[in-house]
């Protein structure tokens, strides 16, 4: 059996929004560690890794290991119903065919209840190695946002070079290039304003923008994104869910044929 | 031109 309680509900709408657009259905695991998920995009070439911690929740109850799958387009409209201030709970059991969503408003005045049809998903788990990354770039989440969609009105695909100049973010299409540095800059007056970039050593990779576009939908998650970049591997775009765990999206480069 | 690799060219199933 899972119960859970998530009082600060708002936090499970915007993870369904950060990742209903890239996958359709999923399988939320089930674990005494937390409640997990991870989905390729359909295309293959892009992998969304969540954790919400069972320390997040005001109540975490998980007897055994189980997964849910569900499509994510269904629950993102069963959590729009919530209030922003709303506190959710989840229950399911294992092997019910339903999971019921209960939604209460602050002052405790509207208890609405809404069940959601579960669906068989045949999924298995990708192993992601713990790697050493070329270079990790950490910056405002909203000036990623802003790079990824300023430069999709232009090409379709996004050059990510790290050097000890800064990150260089360029894109190039039919009406012309654009090429924006951003440098390291710690020197502001709020932590998550900051630009951070260690690098081990220069990385430059090419990736698809619609899907960088997809991941900036996280952005209202976290303050700031980590990119870590290597040549080997695909980009990580991370955002913190705080304290309650995080929303991984993998990418695989294009390459040049 | 660039072409696009699959993240399964990376992960592979545990």
């Amino acid at each position: 059996m899972l119960e859970l309680r998530l009082v600060q509900g708002s936090l499970l709408k915007k993870v369904l929004e950060s990742i209903k657009d890239l996958v359709n259905d999923a399988n939320f695991d089930c674990s005494a560690t937390g409640f997990s998920l991870q989905a390729m995009d359909s295309s293959h070439v892009a992998l969304v890794s969540l954790l919400l911690r069972s320390e997040g929740f005001e109540h975490y109850r998980c007897d055994k290991n189980f997964s849910m799958g569900m499509n994510l387009g269904n629950m993102s409209k069963m959590l729009k119903c919530a209030g922003n201030d709303d506190i959710i709970t989840i229950k399911g059991d294992d092997g019910g065919d339903t999971i019921t969503f209960m939604f209460e408003s602050p002052s405790q005045d509207k208890i609405a209840d809404f069940e959601m049809k579960l669906m068989d998903i045949d999924s298995e788990h990708l192993g992601i190695p713990e790697a050493e990354y070329h270079a990790i770039v950490r910056m405002p989440s909203a000036e990623f946002a802003r790079i990824c969609k300023d430069l999709s009105s232009i090409g379709d695909t996004v050059i990510i070079s790290v050097t000890k100049e800064g990150v260089k973010f360029s894109t190039k299409g039919d009406i012309g290039t654009a090429n924006i540095v951003c440098r390291q800059n710690t020197t502001v007056d709020k932590p998550e304003e900051a630009t951070i970039i260690e690098m081990q050593e220069p990385v430059s990779l090419t990736f698809a923008l619609r899907y960088m576009n997809s991941f900036t939908k996280a952005s209202p998650l976290s303050n700031t994104v980590t990119i870590s970049l290597s040549s080997e591997l695909p980009v990580v775009v991370e955002y913190k869910i705080a304290e309650m765990g995080y929303i991984r999206y993998y990418l695989a480069p294009k390459i040049e044929d | 031109s660039c072409t696009q690799v699959f993240i399964l060219f990376y992960f592979l199933y545990l």
